[in-house]
């Protein structure tokens, strides 16, 4: 999958099964990754547990859990807020697409999360104070939660050189079609219908078509850059563009 | 299981001695906090005592189960350094609940961040 991390780091990992996203004081956010296609490196998110901690007189303890085309609108408990403290209703799930888009908000924390479901896959974007996202437990213990810190260097995925592969067609099979059905040229026109801008998604749009042929990842670019207008602080940074060898942000093209 | 936080709590509350009314509030409260950590604690003696005790203490004072509770505030735990808690509760929940709202008189607006995780 593709990770923007707190810091706007913008990465492609394999990180295949369990990972943590998120762990501090306040909740916890893990992921499942499935490959998408066999024997392929890349993989998409199908199962996410988030756990909101009990916090003073706001919020008892909840459990959200969604897994591919079981997006619930409720915590596991069936509950749709915080509990019965007083504070209850500053943690709350609304359903904004049935099936495939919930936004939880927990506003005892300042934190919004929304969560989609795109194909068969799904997606995760959340808006946290700094405070909050550094209100981790044990320090030694936090390099693994990936919206901290990243995806670790094993696990990341060269967009370039998958790039330049493509490009030069290393990928087409014995027939000379594209393994899953789209040519670099196609995925890049594919991509830009709903991604005008060239930014890294629209990169990642078209990584994706290439590595999965599956034309539900434009979307899940769509919607990841939809989460990112509604959730980033800040408007100048919500296109990132890929570093050159020298790691300054290429122009945008 | 934090049966032992609920009895402190409990203790806390009701240290001052008032009205029968307030005892009872506060009693329901415990009520309240012990239920939430049934799941946790069930086979734990103090919680199996904490609920008799409950309603042994209940019936004494002639307490019915339904009504206004308190959430004692004296012994939770102290938040981090912007989400001071303040007195003042609202309709929906006590200030420190509303983690902008508490932060009204802070010099500084928080920063907020973003993380997103979609794709192959």
């Amino acid at each position: 999958p593709h990770l923007r991390t707190f810091s706007d780091d913008f990465q492609t990992c394999k990180v295949e099964g369990a990972w943590p996203l998120i762990h501090n004081k306040y909740l916890s956010v893990q992921v499942t990754n499935t490959p998408v296609v066999p024997g392929s490196s890349a993989t998409a998110t199908s199962k996410l547990t988030i756990i909101f901690k009990n916090f003073q007189e706001c919020v008892d303890q909840k459990m959200y859990h969604a897994e591919t085309d079981e997006l619930p609108a409720a915590f596991a408990d069936g509950s749709k807020n915080g509990g019965d403290r007083h504070g209850a209703n500053t943690l709350r799930i609304v359903e904004k697409v049935p099936g495939q888009q919930v936004e939880i908000h927990a506003r005892y924390i300042g934190t919004t999360i929304v969560v989609r479901q795109v194909g068969r896959y799904l997606t995760f974007a959340v808006r946290m104070p700094e405070e909050v996202v550094n209100s981790v437990e044990d320090r030694d213990n936090q390099d693994l939660y990936l919206c901290l810190h990243g995806c670790p260097a094993n696990q990341r995925i060269d967009f370039r050189t998958f790039r330049a592969r493509a490009v030069e067609g290393h990928g087409l099979s014995r027939t000379g079609s594209p393994p899953h059905g789209f040519t670099y040229k196609a995925a890049m026109a594919k991509c830009k219908e709903r991604l005008p801008v060239e930014d890294l998604y629209f990169q990642s749009c078209v990584f994706d078509l290439l590595s999965s042929g599956d034309v539900n990842f434009t979307m899940a670019a769509y919607y990841a850059f939809e989460d990112v207008k509604m959730l980033h602080s800040n408007k100048d940074k919500y296109h990132i563009y890929e570093k050159d060898a020298f790691g300054s942000n290429a122009a945008p093209r | 299981c934090k049966i032992l936080k609920c009895n402190s709590e409990f203790w806390a509350s009701t240290s001052s001695s008032g009205p029968e009314e307030e005892f009872c509030t506060a009693l329901r409260a415990y009520n309240n906090c012990v239920r939430r950590t049934a799941r946790t604690c069930r086979g734990d003696l103090a919680y199996h005592s904490a609920q008799h005790g409950i309603e042994d203490l209940m019936s004494q004072n002639n307490c019915s189960k339904e009504g206004p509770t308190t959430q004692p505030r004296a012994r939770t735990p102290a938040p981090p350094p912007q989400l001071q808690p303040d007195s003042q509760e609202r309709s929906d929940g006590p200030e420190q609940c509303h983690y902008e709202r508490s932060l009204h008189r802070q010099s500084s607006p928080p920063n907020y961040t973003h993380c997103g995780f979609f794709g192959d």
